[in-house]
């Protein structure tokens, strides 16, 4: 199943509302130190399910929401989704009608977090199952975070298996 | 799934070993499994050969070298069990200009397949982009984007 | 030994104050021992907020944010100690070209004082290098050194 | 005490022997992947008294030691210099009649090592005495290695104050 586009509103760095087309070929994202490049990679994985702070670069997940600056009051919610294409008829079965699937999650700032697909509230469980079964889940060979290339050949022996693991 | 592991790792040990002397222009690598005898915890080694040095610790490698050999397995696992799309942040960072060349040259191949997303402060890797995204900060802590569509479908 | 410890640790404190606005073109940083009764144990935070950003934990600061913080506080412990050499391998790998322009900058205010060996892929490092070592490998597996005089003293 | 020269012979990919001045100015280092330029940086560090085979990418400290290529047979010895000028005269007491000091150490392959001030055999625990009272021994904060540089904000805060107590 492609990704079809991303939204981020209210996440790190993306203050107002931004969208990303994922367009037919390779894109490339540029701009200086600190710009945000970055920001929209732990925006995908958030999107995907990701539950550890650590891995977003935060302390607590809280981290992920907009925190003001200085020309900006911090925001109170995050909300990232992103869509699929459905063209191929691919989508696991309660999803099949739908030519789009949107999943999207919000934090608040109160701990409160919400999982919708296509807008219907969902449970986390949902989510990850949607990015299971499209194969889009296996974030450990598709998505290669800054500096964490290198990690590959320092890694001991037993945890470089993980790789295959999630490819078998 | 004792199988399925074993399966998958020969078809990446097959293909990490066609990769790896298309980015180095030469030379060889290979997976290793450090346990035969025990497929549900063994651990993966990789032996690696630049062209026309001597085989040596992995350790040992450059900066470069050990970027590029990730990348040689990174995208032989890729090749075996594509995923919808693959994001890489500065992955082009330690490398230079020649292998940036060799490394974009894969990434065009394999972009027919997966949608691929670049990360790069690079100009060379720039070329290969048919989108640009550009990120800026013109109002301090609040990113926006421009988009430039260079290639048309 | 309690006493030169909190000596150096102001000095070079108030050091990276100066010199962290310095790189990242405004901002402010500054270093904090996370316990200030015990002078033998304690651990030291860095405090640094990029010019017109909410002060955040460092952890969320860019790649190149990040390696820049670390060279302000670097310089700044060497300002304040100096050694007669400074080895700098690739640390302009995560910085972009505004950042690496700061970054020279300081680089040859402080080679009045000290050696500076900087090895770098970037164009714009190499500009300010008055020798420059070219390393070659033509023979695989074996390095070759060609040395050219840029400035003359 | 300034550097002035670095002889490098049989170490890592210097098979043949190689002389680098270290002349006024910035002097800058460019080359392919792994033609040998942070070999430069492990040779300095190994002159210094290294005592770990890690620190400088190896797995034991024969790993050195210039191992061959496809058309080089491997060496039976590894051997740095450097070279020190003593024209302020701010050498210790033991070597103040000299204009240049010259510290060598040496490792064979069947693990027998050579230390030597001015071509005197010498003790280890000589040469690193040198480079502490000149200054020179600082090396946590005087030598950053690729890829080293994310380590300083990474670090626990314990981690990092021996960086102030090298400079203190
Ligand atoms: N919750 C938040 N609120 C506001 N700003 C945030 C938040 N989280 C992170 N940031 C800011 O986002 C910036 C980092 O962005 P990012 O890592 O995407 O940069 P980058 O474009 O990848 O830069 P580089 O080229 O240096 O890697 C930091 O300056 C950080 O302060
Ligand atoms: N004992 C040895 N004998 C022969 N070659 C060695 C030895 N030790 C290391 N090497 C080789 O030296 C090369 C690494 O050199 P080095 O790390 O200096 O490269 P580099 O110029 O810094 O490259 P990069 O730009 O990628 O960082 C490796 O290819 C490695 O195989
Ligand atoms: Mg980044
Ligand atoms: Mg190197």
């Amino acid at each position: 199943m492609k990704i079809k586009r991303l939204d981020i509103v209210g996440f790190k760095s993306f203050v107002d509302k931004t969208s990303f087309e994922f367009s037919e070929g390779i894109i490339g994202v540029v701009g200086p130190n600190g710009c945000g490049k970055s920001n929209i990679v732990d925006a995908i994985r958030w999107s995907m399910g990701e539950q550890s702070a650590k891995q977003l670069r935060g302390k607590a997940m809280e981290d992920v929401i907009f925190g003001g600056s200085e020309s900006r009051k911090p925001l109170g919610m995050a909300e990232v989704s992103l869509a699929f294409s459905n063209d191929e008829g691919l989508a696991p079965a309660a999803y099949r009608e739908y030519s789009e699937i949107v999943v999207t999650r919000r934090l608040y700032r109160n701990g409160d977090s919400e999982y919708l697909i296509n807008k219907t509230p969902c449970r986390l469980l949902d989510i990850t199952e949607l990015f299971m079964d499209t194969g889009v889940g296996a974030k450990a060979y598709s998505i290669i975070e800054q500096g964490k290339i290198g990690m590959v050949l320092n890694a001991k022996p037993e945890d470089r298996r993980f790789l295959i693991e999630e490819a078998a | 799934t004792r199988r399925r592991f074993r399966e998958t790792f020969d078809q990446v040990n097959a293909k990490f070993q066609e990769v790896f002397p298309r980015l180095f222009r030469g030379g060889k690598a290979v997976l290793k499994l450090s346990d035969e005898d025990d497929l549900l915890e063994t651990g993966i080694d990789i032996v690696a050969q630049p062209p026309g040095k001597k085989l040596q610790n992995v350790t040992l490698l450059s900066g470069g070298e050990k970027a590029l050999t990730a990348v040689a397995l990174i995208f032989s696992i890729f090749m075996i069990k594509p995923s919808p799309f693959c994001l890489l942040d500065e992955v082009d960072a330690p490398l230079d200009d020649a292998n940036i060349g060799r490394f974009n040259e894969i990434v065009r191949e394999m972009s027919e397949i997966s949608q691929f997303i670049i990360i790069t402060h690079n100009k060379r890797t720039m070329e290969i982009a048919d989108t640009l995204y550009g990120v800026t900060m013109e109002e301090p802590g609040v990113s926006k984007t421009v988009s430039v569509r260079i290639n048309e479908y």
